[in-house]
């Protein structure tokens, strides 16, 4: 979805909670 | 005010608090306003908010003004964030030749404040899945910048792992797990490693393990482990 917003927000959480690093 | 307003008021000589209040202004619209609206500022009002950052960067500033210039780049790269919240303006910002470099330019230890933001979005970068290789482009970035000032390129990263504040050192490890989390190649991410405990993040990590912050303890968790993992599959 183009009109997608929040993107940077998702990937800051991400990262500040350690979610972003979990290996696949 | 609609974007085309914005751009015509910053291709004006704005300064000081009239640019400082004009900056403000867009954030709150950056962030309020839909992604059409974004839309609209563009490519366009990308630049023009990168040329505002690099004239402030080159700019020294004088006694009397002492502070407003930081202030309008740490506004600037609110209104980056803002910008970037969605896929237009994310992809306009990596296109732009200059983004990357002028955020990287941005990572001040002086300042730690604006420094926590800055890394803090580039480590968003780092990770993003972009074909790009989003990680590669800010590690180079760093290391170019580096180059220019004649110094290690993770000085800036350790110098902002020294100050008081837990936010910026939680942000530095941040950036440096998403620099290295997204290497492929691990002898690539040891060399990293190397690199900066070499430079003093060993030392540093000592003392910061003690710190009770949880933002701080993920980031060093995640730095030790993935350390230990890629030293077993050594």
């Amino acid at each position: 979805d183009d009109d997608e917003t929040g993107i940077m927000d998702g990937l800051l959480e991400a990262l500040q909670s350690g979610a972003a690093f979990k290996r696949k | 005010k609609s974007a085309l307003i914005y751009i015509q008021e910053l291709k004006t000589d704005l300064r000081d608090t009239q640019l400082l209040s004009c900056l403000e202004s867009l954030r709150v619209s950056l962030n309020n306003n839909p992604v059409s609206w974004v839309q609209t500022f563009g490519a366009e009002g990308l630049a023009l908010l990168l040329t505002f950052l690099k004239k402030l960067q080159d700019e020294k500033e004088e006694p009397l003004n002492a502070g407003i210039g930081v202030k309008c780049q740490h506004e600037i790269i609110r209104c980056l964030k803002a910008f970037m919240n969605n896929k237009h303006g994310l992809k306009a910002m990596l296109t732009s030749a200059e983004g990357i470099p002028l955020l990287v330019r941005s990572i001040n230890p002086k300042v730690p404040h604006m420094m926590v933001d800055v890394v803090k979005l580039l480590s968003a970068i780092c990770i993003l899945e972009h074909p790009g290789n989003t990680h590669e482009r800010v590690l180079e970035c760093i290391t170019e910048q580096a180059e220019e000032q004649e110094i290690e390129r993770f000085q800036p990263l350790l110098s902002g792992m020294h100050k008081n504040s837990i936010t910026l050192k939680a942000g530095c490890m941040q950036l440096i797990n998403a620099l290295i989390s997204r290497v492929e190649e691990l002898d690539f991410r040891i060399h990293l490693r190397s690199e900066l405990m070499r430079l003093g993040l060993k030392d540093l990590l000592k003392e910061v393990r003690s710190i009770e912050n949880e933002e701080l303890k993920v980031q060093l968790q995640v730095f030790e482990e993935q350390a230990d993992e890629d030293s077993e599959d050594l």
